[in-house]
């Protein structure tokens, strides 16, 4: 009988994470405390002047942080942070009549249309420097690989979770929408439960 | 409550799309590994109507690997001038015995060998190795058979020149 090993988690800075304040929504101040989980830190200080370079936290398979140092080669960014496309932007059309655009091929009764991508409130959002999930970060699961795993990102299925580690799953926020409203849902729980498999299906992983 | 589950998260705000879960020892009730399936619970869904295998991803839970190299707590028995030899004990005294059992057989052979004879065994091999087969007519396998005598075979007369 040997003992687990439980691997503490590894100090990158030597600096003590203290609260800071910040203005939010033009005149609300609110003290942020941040918070280190896995080693990654939450609600930090962002840099006084933002770098493009700036160190960014991916996710493993499995669910667990990796730290990603964007590259300057040929005056192009590698491994930048990523865009999120639309995916988190709220479509609304815009219309607009003569009166308010006065364009020179615009018939005076006829009303324009315009889509348009909202972007949504980053206040709290931008405090988390993990990677989102989005659904081109889908994987296929299932035994012919041809279920969508939405809405997880990670941990990708079969993945193995030991002890004492500390993994994070993640998942499209707008997957869980209201079936009557349409709206986000605000909130949410996370639940693991015991699974009865087979003998065929049980796990003989190297011990 | 949702059936067959052994962690629940508080409500957490939809919006961050994130949780971290750091895996417990208790949840392998004693076993080495476990299935598990990971399922996120909307707040508009109630306990009754949520199915965690709806949307779950499986994944095995499990103890994780033993660390076999030298410990702190293995420095600190060392410290204290505690050691477990016995490793070193096995390594020495397996090579020391083969080696002495070669060195005996040795000398056993050499003193006994005076004593020892195989010629009858050398000949009888020798003596299968050099049978004369003898004529190919006298075989019973081959007695019956009639092979023809050579002919010659027919050749190309040359024309004369004329």
């Amino acid at each position: 009988y040997k003992k687990v090993h439980r691997p503490k988690v590894k100090e990158t800075t030597s600096e003590e994470v203290k609260p800071w304040i910040r203005t939010i929504y033009e005149s609300q101040v609110e003290i942020v405390t941040p918070t280190v989980i896995a080693g990654v830190t939450f609600s930090g200080r962002p840099a006084p002047t933002p770098d493009p370079l700036e160190p960014w936290v991916s996710l493993k398979k499995d669910g667990t942080p990796q730290t990603i140092k964007p590259e300057l080669k040929n005056g192009r960014t590698k491994k930048g942070r990523p865009e999120y496309s639309t995916y988190f932007k709220t479509l609304s059309v815009m219309t607009y009549s003569f009166e308010d655009l006065k364009a020179h091929n615009m018939d005076p009764n006829d009303v324009h249309e315009e889509e348009v991508y909202v972007d949504e409130d980053d206040t709290y959002i931008s405090l988390n420097p993990i990677i989102r999930c989005t659904p081109d970060r889908y994987f296929y699961k299932g035994v012919a690989k041809d279920i969508p795993s939405e809405p997880f990102c990670t941990p990708r299925e079969n993945s193995m979770w030991k002890v004492g580690k500390t993994y994070f799953v993640s998942w499209y926020t707008r997957f869980l929408e209201d079936e009557h409203s349409g709206e986000v849902v605000d909130k949410v729980r996370i639940h693991l439960s015991y699974v009865k498999e087979k003998a065929s299906e049980k796990g003989y992983h190297k011990r | 409550d949702i059936p067959a589950t052994f962690f629940s998260s508080e409500w957490v705000k939809n919006a961050d799309g994130i949780y971290p879960i750091e895996i417990d020892e208790d949840w392998l009730q004693g076993q080495y590994e476990r299935r598990v399936v990971v399922s996120v619970q909307p707040f508009n869904v109630p306990d009754d109507e949520f199915n965690p295998l709806l949307n779950g991803v499986l994944l095995y839970i499990m103890m994780g690997s033993k660390v076999g190299k030298t410990t702190k707590e293995e420095w600190a028995l060392i410290d204290a001038g505690i050691s477990d030899e016995k490793w070193y004990y096995v390594a020495i005294t397996i090579p020391t015995i083969v080696v002495v059992v070669v060195v005996f057989l040795y000398f056993f052979l050499h003193v006994n060998g005076r004593y020892r004879d195989f010629s009858d065994v050398t000949k009888a091999t020798l003596g299968k190795k050099h049978r004369v087969l003898g004529k190919i007519s006298d075989m019973k396998r081959f007695k019956k058979m009639k092979n023809h005598k050579y002919d010659e075979l027919p050749s190309f007369k040359k024309p004369s020149k004329q």
